[in-house]
């Protein structure tokens, strides 16, 4: 179980190198076990620094690079031991355009192998998507999902500002 | 394995009985604040034997049953199912999986598989069991992600490490 | 002191019942003092109920309407005793579409007695404002501030989009 | 009262001078993720006397100064201005009022209100005594919200109350 344990970690630890490089070009990501020599209990380590940027604690990234990193590592998970669905709530929320065009995009990747649902605001995701489904609460506390286009979703969008 | 149809009924904003054919590929759940969307997730994470509150944000399990709106009175059960096709990660099983949760305001539950009654523990027995292994890491959200920022991925370490060994055991 | 609080917690109850059905049309809020013979002490119990909804805990709205109740408040305090500036950081992340203009709407109004800085990645939120400052970061790990048009954002996601 | 101007040097990840010109009305802040925008934010706050180094995002004090990029080297100290237009809420003070504030790395610090020398308890005592009262509630964020959501509402009442004795009493 142990070297079981440790040959998932090594994996993790390759795929989480690329997925932040992905999301953080000219950046530098590590996973490292404090205590080598008990991997199974040991407290792991974290290191992810911005192209750029001095390595300190995590705590000074921003908060949208720490959703990228986060993002980064849950999609090295998923590399190596990939659930056949992956459920995302609203995870795009504190990203800037650029980054949710690679989260989105990276998604389109992963849906080949993986069925996706993401909970999302934001338009950039959404074209991303095979299926649109919208929820809405016409009649007040009532829940109910319709299909909707994507051109239905830009439609209410600019109706929504014309109010 | 892939997810076919999820079906609401009385779970928390859902009183009417609602159908959501799932398809392949990515889906999309858009809308306004508040109209339901996490609440759909929750259904999900439930029906497939989330047994603590908190991961469905409740406090207590009435909170999983429409609790009535201006129009409509409260209901008495919440009831999702969710249909799962079997794409040979469960030998055993037959190629179409329905799994069926229901919660009473009383506090009674009851469970189904292929519309036979059961208990949650064969529910989770068959979720453990499958190549798929867990759902350990199927539900991400910001709370979640903060989590694994913050170190605790653990758990998502031994899935990993867990579903490899099943892995080699079955190439021997 | 002790009438001079109860006033102020009248005032800003009365305020949040404003600001609350602003955002919240059809919807009703509250403030209660728990121990109302000790209302210095006493803990706060605030109310928020979104049209249909059944009265229950606060930890039953979605992450959305919850943003939107501490921005109702927040916006009540200021209405009560306006501080001379107001600084938010991305307290529009979690909206929909209409509850981003409703927010930049409320703050295009309150601009004129209050100076407001807002940092956003949301367009709506940038319209409305009328200076916009660009923070880059061309050279890793330096920080620079331009400004900006509006049309220069538009035409850096429109850049973005494209690549 | 007016904020004018805001000048960085050394300070998080503005190693080079910085001036923001501040203007009336409404100022939107925007940039990619990491770019710099509530390091801004933050030293406001902490120009305007924050001691609380949760408040500006920092474990240890030296964590607010320039701490290197690829291409430059650390600096040896933060230092960051704010030009404030009296309005008349310091009838003592006059009509610009600059406050300055300095770290070192080794860990002194400095002070200036109008180009004089001070200690941060006259800061404070400016912030306190005006009739804008304190700065309690002007910077908000999402933990901040939530806070308040949570109930966490003391302060701002106090506040709110503070403010209109005060008005109480200058009409008297
Ligand atoms: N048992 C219940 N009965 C009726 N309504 C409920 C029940 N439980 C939760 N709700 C309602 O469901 C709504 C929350 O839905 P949900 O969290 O799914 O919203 P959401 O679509 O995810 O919104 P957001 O975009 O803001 O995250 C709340 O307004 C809440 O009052
Ligand atoms: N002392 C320091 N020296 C150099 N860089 C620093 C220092 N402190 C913080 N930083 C850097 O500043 C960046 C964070 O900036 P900030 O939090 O202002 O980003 P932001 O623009 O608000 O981004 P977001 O949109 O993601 O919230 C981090 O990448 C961090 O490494
Ligand atoms: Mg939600
Ligand atoms: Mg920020």
């Amino acid at each position: 179980a142990r070297s079981r344990f440790e040959s998932a970690f090594t994996a993790v630890r390759e795929e989480f190198r690329k997925t932040f490089h992905y999301f953080f070009p000219g950046g530098e990501a590590d996973l490292k076990l404090e205590a080598a020599d008990d991997p199974f209990n040991s407290p792991v380590q974290i290191i992810g620094r911005p192209e750029g940027k001095q390595l300190k604690r995590l705590a000074q990234l921003s908060d949208g690079e720490r959703a990228m990193l986060g993002i980064s590592l849950l999609f090295a998970f998923y590399a190596v031991r990939p659930a056949p669905f992956l459920f995302i709530d609203e995870l795009d929320a504190p990203l800037d355009d650029a980054n949710v065009l690679k989260f989105a995009s990276y998604l389109a990747h992963l849906k080949n192998d993986i069925q996706v649902f993401v909970i999302t605001h934001n338009k950039r995701t959404m074209e991303k998507a095979d299926t649109i489904y919208g929820v809405t609460m016409e009649e007040p506390g009532v829940s109910k999902i319709i299909s909707v286009r994507l051109k239905d979703v830009k439609r209410h969008h600019v109706a929504v500002e014309e109010t | 394995m892939k997810l076919k149809e999820l079906r609401l009924y009385g779970f928390k904003s859902f009183p009417n009985k609602t159908v959501l054919e799932l398809s392949r590929g990515m889906t999309a759940l858009v809308g306004p604040n508040g109209c339901g969307k996490s609440n759909v997730l929750d259904s999900i994470r439930w029906v497939l034997g989330e047994q603590r509150l908190s991961q469905v944000r409740c406090s207590k399990n009435d909170e999983l049953v429409f609790s009535g709106s201006a129009r409509l009175p409260e209901q008495g059960y919440a009831d999702v199912s969710l249909v799962m096709e079997n794409e040979g990660e469960f030998i055993e099983l037959p190629s179409e999986i329905e799994l069926r949760r229901r919660f009473y305001r009383s506090g009674e539950s009851s469970f189904w598989i292929n519309r036979e009654e059961c208990r949650l523990k064969e529910i989770e027995a068959i979720l453990r069991g499958g190549a798929a292994g867990g759902r350990l890491y199927s539900v991400f959200d910001a709370s979640k992600l903060a989590g694994i920022v913050g170190g605790d991925i653990h758990n998502l370490l031994e899935s990993a490490a867990g579903v490899l060994g099943f892995r080699e055991r079955r190439h021997e």
